[in-house]
């Protein structure tokens, strides 16, 4: 629920400033949580370059936010010591953009229970709700999945939840900080008249007939077929994987009803390029041969490419049989386009062919490498309970493997390892401000609905074991031997991660696992660029210089209005301030006085001028009366 | 197999814990008023 008043809001485009005092991963973690904003909001942030408000992160004590623009210019947004994480980075700025708890809404007695002797002493003002004169829920139902709301156990005394559910289902629900909700979305959206995000382009599930207008080509051997089912398979689609009867479609191209070499391209509809880089992603599912593949194309429309230019983007050949896999393949598009699927048939005499479902489009980055475990469950009885991924090459090639354990019920644990490998005499030693982002992907078709969770961490080349020697050391000199399956040998590095990256009960939640296979989608970037100072800029004359000779008394807010400095006094429910700075003081009681004394004086002026008036008459009368009697002339006197 | 570290020590604390922790007297545990709100 938002704070109501119009002037907490921010611009669309948010300045911020990273402070120094910020941990390196603090700031790529930060980053990332800006490109979540960016894909399903129309919030964006931009480096401040002398606004007059702007949001100051900074690694204080703990994690914390003020709610809303205060208007104070530099606004300061804690991220301390283990408060790292995407989710809580989107919940501390959701703070900043104007929204409360969710459990502080004033409808949230008929959702959940407060337990208020399992509170800690003094802290059970920090469940108090509020009513719709100070915050406004935005129409939008209350919502247990909100990253806003407090988790089960906030501010417990025992081991005893302090709040219920009324609908039990959801007590492991609430508190999650995974990604933003769709009421999240929805209300920000709403708060902020938001109508389109900056990094979405399309996602597409085929469920509906008009396949989302992509279109077939004239220029093929065949059409791709919208269909929910194929005999060779897959049986169902990917969306739905067969749960709904009567929908889950998806689109197939038919490899028996074409020769060897022939092609069915399907492309997507126009789209318009905002960032210049993009990421696609889909589901492909092949029942054909394994030397059927599928092209990914772009057809650019430009008046420098008038004939509207096919560019071939990437092959994907040796497209696994029987199960649908997840595929990313990255674009970098400036004008107008298409995404085209092209479907080549190969060799050998099989039916089927390839099936594509649930199409996203985004201009954001795509994951440097897909971990793909299949039967997951079947992992979670295992009795060793660690499972290593493949080993990967990050793109400054440092080698490393990922983790996971599933023992420690009834958590999901993840780590990250650097191992031996083919370019570590070309390495820089210890492995210096390496970010790795790890994601467990919630499948949802849509990827504006995901809540995939995302935990991050970075090589620190000044990191000490007990020891003495480097953490992030050269596997052969500090790692241990172990053998690949296929029987050689390595050296794997200590792991760094998370015991508790996830929970089993919330992995089996939402779409992370989706016909007993989990992705785990991995990046490694480089962020030493962000061990720099951000230049900060001279201030435009705004809050800080107006309002540096304007100070408003009794706890007075200076803001900008019409360029001018103003005071927003505070008040209360029977007393305010006012007055240019606030200096007068005002209450209900003094209301009264003076209305009480205006009444009183205006009655004895009056009675003072009644009094006056009649006096004067009198006096008046009493004169002219005599005056008459002295002029009179006396008729039938006596002489 | 190697040594495991724990990035936050085997404990998954949520924004309210860890600003607990730290004995910070925050509005709801994570709010940071200003004078007016406050009052």
């Amino acid at each position: 629920n938002s704070i109501v008043g119009e002037s907490y809001r921010w611009p669309h485009t948010i300045p911020y400033v990273l402070d120094d005092s910020l941990e390196m991963n603090a700031r790529g973690v930060i980053l990332n949580a800006f490109e979540r904003y960016r894909l399903k909001t129309c919030i964006d942030f931009k480096p401040w370059s002398g606004e007059p408000n702007y949001i100051s992160v900074f690694k204080g004590s703990g994690c914390w936010s003020s709610v809303g623009n205060r208007r104070v210019g530099k606004q300061e947004l804690s991220i301390g010591k283990g408060c790292d994480r995407i989710a809580t980075v989107q919940h501390e700025f959701l703070h900043a953009l104007g929204f409360w708890h969710e459990q502080s809404r004033s409808d949230r007695d008929d959702y959940v229970s407060i337990i208020w002797d399992r509170i800690i002493s003094g802290k059970k003002n920090n469940f108090e709700s509020y009513d719709d004169r100070q915050t406004d829920s935005l129409n939008v139902p209350y919502d247990y999945s909100s990253v806003m709301h407090y988790s089960k156990t906030a501010f417990q005394n025992g081991s005893e939840p302090t709040i219920v559910t009324r609908i039990p289902d959801f007590m492991d629900v609430i508190g999650q900080r995974m990604d933003f909700s769709d009421s999240d979305i929805l209300k920000l959206n709403q708060l902020y008249n938001c109508s389109s995000s900056l990094s979405f382009m399309e996602s597409c599930d085929f469920e509906l007939e008009n396949v989302c207008g992509m279109i077939q080509s004239s220029e093929d051997s065949a059409d791709w077929q919208r269909v929910s089912q194929v005999p060779e398979g897959p049986e169902s689609d990917h969306s739905n994987m067969g749960r709904c009867k009567g929908s889950g479609f998806f689109m197939h191209f038919n490899r028996s009803s074409v020769n060897e070499g022939a092609t069915a391209m399907l492309g997507s509809r126009i789209l318009y390029p905002k960032r210049g880089f993009q990421c696609l992603q889909f589901f492909l599912y092949n029942s054909g041969s394994e030397y059927d593949q599928l092209n990914i194309y772009v057809r650019e429309y430009s008046a420098a490419s008038v004939n509207r230019t096919l560019t071939l983007v990437e092959e994907i050949k040796d497209v696994p049989i029987g199960s649908w896999q997840l595929y990313h393949v990255t674009l970098k598009v400036t004008n107008k386009f298409r995404v085209v699927f092209g479907g080549v048939r190969g060799a050998g005499a099989s039916r089927g062919g390839l099936s594509i479902d649930d199409i996203n489009l985004s201009e954001t980055q795509c994951p440097h490498h897909v971990w793909h475990i299949r039967n997951f469950t079947q992992l979670i009885g295992s009795p060793s309970g660690s499972v290593y991924s493949p080993s990967f090459y990050s793109s400054k090639g440092y080698a490393f493997q990922i983790r996971l354990n599933l023992s420690s019920l009834p958590n999901v644990g993840m780590y990250f390892h650097l191992i031996s490998g083919a370019n570590d005499d070309q390495l820089e030693w210890p492995c210096p401000w390496q970010q790795v982002t790890m994601t467990i992907l919630d499948q949802n078709p849509d990827i504006r609905q995901r809540m995939s969770n995302k935990r991050s961490i970075t090589t620190d080349p000044f990191m000490t074991t007990g020891n003495g020697d480097y953490f992030w050391d050269r596997p052969s000199k500090v790692g241990v031997q172990d053998f690949f399956p296929n029987g050689t040998q390595f050296q794997r590095g200590r792991g760094y991660g998370y015991s508790v990256f996830m929970t089993h009960e919330r992995l089996k939640s939402r779409d992370f696992m989706k016909g007993d296979d989990v992705y785990i989608l991995l990046t490694v970037e480089d962020i030493s660029h962000l061990n720099t100072t951000q230049n900060e800029p001279t201030p435009t004359l705004g809050v800080n210089d107006l309002c540096t000779n304007f100070k408003c008394e009794n706890d007075g807010i200076c803001i900008l209005h019409n360029g001018k400095a103003e005071c927003r006094c505070p008040s209360g429910e029977d007393w305010w301030y006012m007055g240019e700075r606030c200096e007068k003081r005002g209450s209900t009681r003094d209301t009264i006085v003076i209305a009480v004394s205006s009444t009183v004086a205006v009655f004895a002026v009056m009675l003072v001028i009644t009094l006056v008036s009649v006096y004067c008459t009198r006096k008046k009368y009493h004169q002219e009366t005599s005056s008459k009697t002295a002029n009179m002339t006396l008729e039938n006197q006596h002489a | 197999t190697p040594e495991i570290f724990d990035v936050d020590g085997g404990i998954d604390q949520d924004i309210f814990d860890i600003n607990e922790d730290l004995g910070l007297d925050l509005f709801e545990g994570d709010i940071r008023l200003d004078g007016v709100q406050e009052r």
